[in-house]
């Protein structure tokens, strides 16, 4: 089974840490096939990195994809647009292969399943840039918005901080995944909406392992953050919807969803 | 004495805290005499704030501006332009009342005696709107990078960061103060160099006093950092070098630099 994941988010938000932690080793960057090729003129690279992970023993291939350098410009107008491209060759690339005549049975699926966002911690809400990158991302693919570096607020300033990003989604008409769709019974929509209620996630990236507990954290000189512990950061909360309870979900709206409305643009008359 | 300083950097990076602590009170917005139609069709806005310090036995009315709406753009292409314009047209006025026919002994100076530019902590670098902006503000005010919200990085992270800057600084040919000048001693020069090395310094804003022992501090739920204990950050250090020890070499490269620079260019026929 295939899992696809993107990383979007300005630089410095502790996106490549989230893949270590996520990976739960330091890993290198192996970035594969995919050519950084979509970046066009922009700055914005595309590397992908594959791991493979065991979860109720099914094997999932599990890819994540980072996007250094997006919003790195004075001028970020359209930053968002090598991202989106990205997005929808994978689209484009599976349509092709299944529109082919001579078609293999098992279609390799590189198509991206979830977006996790990285929203900055200033604690005023969404910027600009945030609310035009997310509306793009969210017609092509699930979005996952997320607060990055969640230990630089105490609580009262996380909580504030996420009513705010709400609002500003609500206000801004950004649907971030589950979306409750017309097929789900009554206890899915709620539950899809108690989710939503937590969100955005509050995550922080590990910096140290404890050699005799084996607790994984980040650790300063003003105290230590424990990643896994859902008392000081979500980080296991998003951990568990992208790979334990959600993943089939993810998959499958790509699929009905998004996949279903990329193919109807581009074959419509 | 007046001696006026502009905080200039991102929204969400801790300015309006630091004034707070600053000041050593959370003080609300006065703003003052200053119009913010400086802003032209910007979203930056110029707020003033003054208060009364008493620094060994003088009175010091301090000023601080804030830039709130900065950088908050997509496109930040100028986005230093008001901020540029507002230095610009204090020495303007003081221009104007130094040349007026009957004019005052004593001309009030609202010119801008430093800038603290807040960089964002994301451990990598100045971004291209960090370079440029610095470079626009060092040729009419004293620049002061800081490290903005330095509790958020480690004690290593912090150092690799400090030395990143300087390097970026260097090659972008970004000048802060204190530069040497001509007219100093071999000791003056050799203690200017000294402080350039230990900056841009990594502050941190407060968020409460304990009740017990006076100590102000920013407290999250993973520990607390000492707003005025050096071994946590460096606010001591800046603020000492702000009030203290060179209030009066901001004062005077103002009024023998910058503002003998935007003269002569403004007379020139
Ligand atoms: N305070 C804090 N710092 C973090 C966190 N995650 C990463 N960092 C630090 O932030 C800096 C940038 O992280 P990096 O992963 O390179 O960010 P990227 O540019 O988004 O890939 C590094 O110094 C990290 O150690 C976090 O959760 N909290
Ligand atoms: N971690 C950390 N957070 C800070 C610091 N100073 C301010 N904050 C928080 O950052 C957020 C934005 O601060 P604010 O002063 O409004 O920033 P401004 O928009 O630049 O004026 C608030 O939630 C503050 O509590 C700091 O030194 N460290």
């Amino acid at each position: 089974v295939n899992f696809n994941i993107i990383l979007v988010g300005a630089s410095g938000l502790g996106k490549s840490t989230f893949v270590d932690t996520l990976f739960k080793s330091s890993v290198s960057w192996r970035a594969n096939a995919n050519p950084t090729g979509f970046g066009i003129p922009s700055t914005v690279q595309i590397h992908t990195l594959t791991h493979v992970l065991e979860e109720k023993s099914m094997r999932v291939k599990l890819s994540i994809t980072d996007t250094p350098g997006f919003a790195d410009a004075i001028n970020n107008a359209d930053a968002w647009q090598p991202i989106c491209d990205f997005i929808d060759a994978q689209h484009s690339a599976f349509l092709d292969a299944e529109l082919a005549v001579e078609r293999d049975v098992n279609i390799p699926d590189t198509r991206v399943h979830a977006c996790i966002y990285f929203i900055e911690p200033t604690g005023h809400g969404l910027s600009e840039l945030d609310m035009q990158a997310m509306l793009s991302l969210q017609e092509r693919v699930n979005l996952v918005p997320v607060i990055a570096k969640a230990d630089t607020l105490t609580r009262d300033e996380l909580e504030h901080f996420k009513q705010r990003i709400r609002e500003d989604m609500t206000t801004a008409n950004i649907l971030p995944f589950p979306q409750s769709r017309p097929t789900q019974s009554e206890s899915q929509m709620m539950a899809a909406v108690r989710l939503l209620e937590e969100q955005p996630f509050g995550i922080v990236g590990q910096n140290f392992t404890d050699p005799d507990t084996g607790v994984r954290g980040r650790k300063t000189r003003f105290g230590v953050v424990e990643i896994d512990n859902s008392e000081h950061c979500d980080f296991s909360k998003l951990q568990d919807m992208l790979i334990r309870t959600h993943m089939h979900d993810l998959r499958m709206v790509t699929r009905e969803v998004h996949y279903e409305n990329y193919r109807r643009r581009n074959l419509e008359p």
